[in-house]
């Protein structure tokens, strides 16, 4: 039965579609994935709440598609009757799991009449999964009865009713008026396509996408032994053998779960010595993540590490003692990850690094033992655990990193001395006249 | 209802026990429903339903309840109506 009120203490929930509906004929996987995001988004929309989707068995919100007597205690009964249901927060493991019918004939952009539109019902039944209970209410998708399709998936927004009972569970979501008027135009637009958010593929870059040759990178991250090259709100992936693993940037908010959506940048990034997870800062704010997903309790105030208050430009863990550098216009301090505390005798003057330029981009470790710091469209490197540039530095960021012909730089080739310095894309010569080389990967 | 049929009747009693208007039946005494508690149980089914509160197994309220809807109950145990007249 419905509790007098329940709902999640943490505002970062998992999810997944265990169990995908039999008749795929009718709405295939990725379908129902993407219509399963955008009802959860329809929530997240509103309130303080994220949805990501993983893998495995410990999501909190476990999708299913079932029929007849499934052993939870409210049994599907074929075609029409029951066709849904969701079970409310709380500690048991079925909480916030969400069943549908596998009997019905689910739909999405189909008449009424021709079966059971499955986002209606799953932005119905999520409402559950986050602690709503049915109303009466005329206006409300919390009505237990099944009212029909609602309209497109991307252009849907919640009746007031229902936007008003989640605020009182969880408060309002920033950049959201509450007191903006009821909407009334709910269904009134036809169905559009919609931008699956797992087919990448076909997701063409947005028109702010960066040009990785020519921008200037706000930060850079080595990460489980691969490059991230952040710029605004997207990012490029290098293998640990440096090849970069597509020439599109993908959307930060795509990969990296639980950062807020109006982040539009990241100042520094690195992956923390000893538990691996990896920290974001962003002004005065850092973010840590579990793998792809922000840990709950975050944002925090970056005062934690006994940082100055107007942030960091870089963050890389040394090498050569496992101890993290945090870098901000020319100084520099010393951080203890093991012990949570930032070494005495801190901040020193990054002159101490010679010929490493102040005001840096961001910094990273590689695999190869040297540190390498980033500046506008170059880089420079130092070698184990000297703190000085070697020669031949810098050298640019998009010949030697992201796949870029040669570029108005007239830098000598660095010289190959066992460890590598050159992307290792098989490259062949560009035949377009574009500004990059087509490569060849491999993985 | 003067047309309600016997089958009639047990659906809408399964269906107000299995959506929280009804108590579910004691299944070691076999107790049955009170008609008082089941006219109050269908007025309670109609108004949360936008029907008109007549307590009676009508057309229009066998209709609803054949309607395709979510799984879980309407009320809880604390707002169902046999609750209230108890406490």
């Amino acid at each position: 039965a419905p509790p007098s009120q329940s709902k999640w203490s943490k505002r970062h929930l998992s999810w997944r579609i265990r169990t995908f509906p039999k008749e795929s004929h009718l709405l295939g996987r990725d379908t129902v994935r993407a219509l399963m995001y955008y009802a959860l988004k329809v929530w997240s929309d509103i309130a303080p709440l994220d949805f990501h989707e993983v893998a495995g068995n410990q999501a909190d919100i476990q999708i299913d598609f079932t029929k007849a007597d499934h052993n939870d205690g409210y049994p599907f009964d074929g075609p029409g009757g029951t066709v849904a249901h969701a079970f409310y927060p709380g500690d048991r493991l079925t909480a916030g799991d969400s069943h549908f019918d596998d009997d019905e004939a689910w739909t999405f952009r189909s008449p009424d009449a021709h079966g059971m539109d499955l986002f209606a019902v799953a932005v119905h039944e999520f409402g559950h999964a986050i602690g709503l209970a049915h109303t009466s209410a005329v206006e409300s998708i919390m009505r237990p009865y099944y009212q029909g399709p609602v309209g497109d998936p991307l252009k849907y927004h919640l009746p007031y009713e229902d936007k008003v009972r989640v605020w009182q569970l969880y408060g309002v979501r920033d950049s959201v008026s509450h007191t903006a008027q009821p909407n009334t135009s709910r269904g009134t637009d036809p169905p559009v396509l919609l931008d699956l958010p797992e087919n990448r593929s076909a997701v063409l870059p947005e028109r702010d996408a960066p040009n990785r040759c020519t921008t200037h990178f706000d930060a850079v991250a080595q990460i489980r032994g691969e490059a991230f090259f952040f710029k605004g709100k997207y990012f490029w992936r290098l293998t640990r053998e440096k090849q970069l693993v597509s020439l599109r940037p993908v959307p930060i908010h795509r990969f990296w779960r639980g950062l807020p959506t109006f982040l539009d940048s990241v100042d520094a990034v690195y992956e923390r010595p000893g538990d691996h997870r990896i920290v974001f800062f962003k002004g005065l704010k850092y973010w840590v993540f579990k793998d792809n997903n922000v840990e709950e309790g975050y944002p925090r105030p970056i005062s934690d590490f006994g940082l100055p208050t107007d942030g960091v430009d870089a963050a890389f863990v040394w090498p050569h003692n496992d101890k993290t550098y945090f870098f901000k216009d020319g100084r520099y301090w010393r951080y203890d990850d093991y012990v949570h505390r930032m070494d005495l005798g801190y901040p020193k003057d990054s002159t101490l690094w010679k010929g490493v330029p102040p005001q840096l981009d961001d910094a990273m470790r590689w695999s190869d033992g040297a540190s390498y710091f980033f500046k506008g469209a170059e880089y420079w490197r130092v070698a184990g655990s000297g703190m000085e540039v070697e020669d031949g530095y810098p050298r640019p960021i998009g010949k030697d990193w992201l796949v870029c012909a040669d570029m108005l730089s007239d830098s000598p080739a660095p010289e190959t001395n066992g460890t590598e310095t050159h992307p290792r894309g098989r490259h062949r010569a560009s035949h377009a006249g574009s500004n990059y080389e087509v490569c060849s990967c491999t993985s | 209802a003067p047309s309600l049929t016997d089958e009639q009747l047990d659906t809408g009693v399964d269906w107000l026990s299995k959506f929280g208007y009804l108590p579910p039946p004691d299944p070691v005494t076999g107790q049955l429903q009170t008609k008082e508690a089941l006219t109050k149980a269908i007025k309670a089914m109609q108004k949360f339903g936008g029907l008109e509160e007549t307590g009676v197994l009508d057309e229009e309220t066998l209709g609803l309840m054949k309607t395709p809807r979510c799984s879980l109950p309407d009320l809880s145990e604390s707002e169902s109506p046999l609750t209230r007249r108890r406490r």
